[in-house]
């Protein structure tokens, strides 16, 4: 509770008029960001905790999840770092919705496992000038997106197994084509 | 350089082969086709300095143009794919858009980067998304209160007093928290767009949609914040921002089951998580 309380206290902030309107002061945008993040980092914990309690006991390797906070701009640390990974996707919605995800990757292949423990059809897009990280974020690396879709059920959560993948691409892994338009 | 389709089970989409931009886009249920394109364009901050009693500058709480100028795409690259169709346009070194569509979505994505604005010109401006359609729309377009009632607006009316309309763009600037649309409803179609955060958006002319996206302003407009919108960024160059817009053309009686189901999906959208681990995938599963 406390550490739903942070977010729960800035938002109460940025209700101010001008939090909403964004008149306030510079100065004052970075205080209503800063504390933003800090209740959102909050929150962030109380869902791993959560997921702690959920994961059976013997999973000594579970490390916690990670929030990609900066997806929307093509920079994830965990997907672009590492060749293997897992991903959590939660749905707050009260029946079962599907969403295309892209994840920021470095390499040209990954096979995906759904959580039927079947294979996920993907396709790669390439990073591109038009398509590029944002400069002033540092740590974006990724020079391919791994766009696929996920399906959740209602107010319940789906487990996908990612790993890049060394040998020729299946039939469920598609690249993509790319033509100048002049 | 032919024009070329992108197309999925619900709509077609056909673009532009020299430029990359919009030409129409057709319902694939009803069969009705509207001619649409796109762009981005800039109003110009209006400098002054109400202080000494000039002019009202543009600012936080003002937003007074002075003329646009609005700007074709220099290139584009199409990337094509089973999964998704994106056309990558730019439309100068600091403003671009991206079209999806994804196989099976009964809507458009656009996704527009834009900054850092340029200001070496001393002009400050604002930059604005536009879809320019053939609907007939009687100067009427609707904007949601954050996403439950939707509120008609004409352009240069208000319904409970006689108006006076002295800003022929600002004048006419509504907030869009979630969506904005136009109707023709000779024609029985519906133009709706929905945006990922709360704009400022319009209707300038008829048949057309604008949401301004950014902006980067050099003076105060006096209304008590006493500076000027510039966010420099921690590059002290200006802010670079990403943002989606989801566009959908449908029949009018049709358009608001699409734009109400998908806006619950959209703004509570699924929350992805990773972990990194080391097993096998038939020891994890």
């Amino acid at each position: 509770t406390l550490n739903i309380q942070v977010l729960r206290e800035a938002m109460g902030v940025v209700q101010h008029h001008d939090g909403v309107s964004g008149t306030e002061k510079q100065e004052v945008a970075y205080d209503y960001a800063m504390r933003l993040a800090n209740g959102r980092t909050a929150c962030q914990k109380v869902m791993n905790d959560a997921f702690a309690k959920l994961i059976q006991k013997g999973s000594e390797g579970f490390m916690g999840v990670a929030f990609c906070d900066l997806l929307n701009i093509s920079a994830c640390e965990v997907t672009q770092n590492n060749k293997q990974f897992v991903m959590v996707v939660y749905n707050p919605v009260g029946h079962t919705v599907s969403r295309w995800l892209r994840l920021p990757v470095i390499g040209e292949a990954y096979t995906v496992m759904g959580p039927d423990n079947s294979p996920v059809q993907t396709q790669i897009v390439p990073v591109t000038k038009r398509t590029m990280q944002i400069p002033e974020r540092n740590g974006a690396i990724a020079t391919n997106e791994l766009v696929f879709k996920v399906s959740i059920p209602a107010l319940g959560f789906s487990t996908y197994f990612i790993k890049m993948s060394n040998s020729k691409p299946t039939k469920e892994m598609q690249q993509s084509r790319m033509e100048k338009i002049q | 350089g032919k024009d070329f389709i992108m197309k999925n089970e619900h709509m077609a989409l056909t673009l532009d082969g020299n430029t990359g931009k919009w030409k129409s886009l057709k319902d694939l249920h009803s069969g009705i086709e509207i001619n649409v394109t796109n762009d981005m364009a800039v109003y110009y901050g209006m400098p002054g300095n109400c202080s000494r009693g000039d002019f009202q500058p543009s600012g936080a709480y003002i937003f007074r143009p002075n003329g646009t100028a609005p700007s074709g795409p220099s290139s584009a690259m199409l990337i094509k794919g089973p999964l998704v169709t994106e056309v990558h346009t730019s439309f100068s070194s600091w403003a671009t858009l991206v079209t999806r569509m994804y196989t099976g979505e009964p809507y458009t994505e656009v996704e527009w980067t834009v900054g850092p604005i340029p200001i070496d010109d001393n002009l400050g401006k604002e930059v604005v998304v536009r879809f320019m359609t053939d609907l007939k729309t009687n100067s009427m377009f609707y904007t949601d209160a954050n996403g439950r009632e939707i509120i008609t607006r004409k352009r240069d009316y208000r319904e409970t007093w006689t108006f006076n309309q002295t800003e022929p763009v600002a004048g006419n600037y509504a907030p869009v928290n979630s969506r904005i649309y136009i109707k023709d409803d000779n024609k029985g179609l519906q133009f709706t767009v929905l945006n990922d955060r709360s704009q400022g958006g319009s209707s300038i002319q008829d048949g057309e949609v604008e949401l301004m996206v950014h902006r980067r302003t050099l003076y105060d407009d006096c209304l008590g914040v006493g500076e000027p919108m510039n966010e420099t960024g921690s590059d002290h160059n200006g802010l670079i921002i990403r943002g989606k817009m989801f566009v959908h053309s449908g029949t009018t009686d049709t358009a608001a089951q699409f734009h109400r189901d998908f806006a619950l999906r959209q703004y509570m959208a699924p929350l992805p998580m990773f972990a990194v681990t080391d097993m096998k995938y038939s020891d994890y599963s």
